[in-house]
């Protein structure tokens, strides 16, 4: 529905309203590495919907394991959104993890597209006798 | 700022977009005009124009709202998690969830809503946009194209990171002066209660 302003929604509508289901990501707080947790799965399908774990991973069958292939996701995904990277599944990353988002993907074909920004400069090192030129992208 | 592998964008002899609504969606001019405000900010920075039409099947741009599986292989999934999508140049679909609760107020800049169960539609068209012109997801937080948007917050204003992206993709607009016109102040966008910052 479309409304002009938030008290233009139906209060009806706005308590019947169940939250983002995403939020149930929150109880995976402190997993980590090593061990099985009921429904992990479905965080599995959450970082493979937006890159973090390729298709070829598994095809999409997947165990509630936290494995090294969710470890990497999570890593990956601390470093996108410039969170502490411990590949543990702590209270701040399931706290970004459910923030209604874009569809689109933050990582193709196993890359992050996140860190790509072409800020270019140039350092010179006018030393004795040799000269070192850089580029940094 | 970043960009879809490749780095596509329009073609030089393309500047001039044009957009068209799915009629199907039978949108408002209200909720029209949400759109024509999110192309604007676009069009400040850029070379680029972007003119509505109504012939929806040969629009550069094409954009609609749709639940669930729609035929792009990217099915919508109800309320809340993902909002919208949209492909990069020069396919210009533009495809929005149908089940959200939209906001579609248009006053001022970067702000909240009152509430955390509906989200600001021009927030939303604005990031999609950078998308449609070849952006991809910004790790800058509170960039237009950071991936996320928390409910009940209003962002709408092109920060420097997305200026530089899609002006390394287009050049500059002429008429722009390095300073896009400053943001209203950032205000309580209703007169309910605390304004709910969001879920997080």
């Amino acid at each position: 529905g479309f409304y002009t302003n938030s008290s233009a929604i139906p209060p009806q509508l706005l308590r019947n309203a169940t939250g983002n289901p995403w939020n149930s990501f929150l109880n995976f707080t402190g997993c980590h590495a090593g061990k099985k947790y009921d429904g992990l799965y479905m965080l599995k399908q959450y970082f493979q919907h937006f890159g973090y774990i390729t298709e070829t991973n598994l095809s999409g069958n997947f165990t509630d394991d936290f494995d090294d292939i969710l470890k990497n996701a999570v890593e990956m995904y601390q470093r996108n959104f410039q969170l502490n990277v411990t590949g543990v599944l702590d209270e701040l990353t399931l706290k970004h993890v459910v923030i209604p988002r874009c569809g689109n993907p933050d990582v193709v074909n196993g890359t992050s597209t996140m860190h790509s920004g072409r800020k270019t400069f140039e350092v010179s090192f006018a030393g004795r006798g040799q000269r070192f030129h850089a580029v940094k992208h | 700022y970043s960009f879809f592998p490749g780095e596509p964008r329009w073609p030089r002899n393309r500047r001039d977009l044009t957009y068209a609504f799915d009629p199907r969606n039978a949108l408002t001019e209200e909720v029209k005009s949400v759109f024509s405000r999110a192309f604007t900010r676009w069009e400040e920075v850029t070379p680029l124009t972007f003119t509505r039409v109504e012939r929806f099947s040969t629009s550069d741009i094409s954009i609609g709202f749709y639940s669930g599986e729609h035929g792009d292989g990217e099915p919508f999934d109800g309320p809340m998690r993902t909002l919208a999508h949209a492909f990069s140049p020069p396919t210009g679909h533009f495809h929005l969830d149908g089940e959200e609760n939209w906001i579609v107020s248009g006053e001022g800049g970067d702000g909240f809503i009152s509430v955390s169960e509906a989200v600001d539609l021009e927030s939303v068209a604005v990031h999609e946009i950078g998308h449609l012109l070849g952006l991809g997801h910004s790790s800058v937080e509170g960039s237009i194209m950071y991936p996320t948007i928390r409910t009940g917050r209003r962002k709408v204003d092109l920060t420097t990171d997305d200026v530089e992206g899609v002006q390394y993709l287009y050049g500059a607009n002429p008429n722009f002066n390095g300073s896009r016109s400053p943001p209203p102040s950032t205000q309580q966008r209703d007169t309910g209660d605390s304004g709910a910052p969001g879920r997080s």
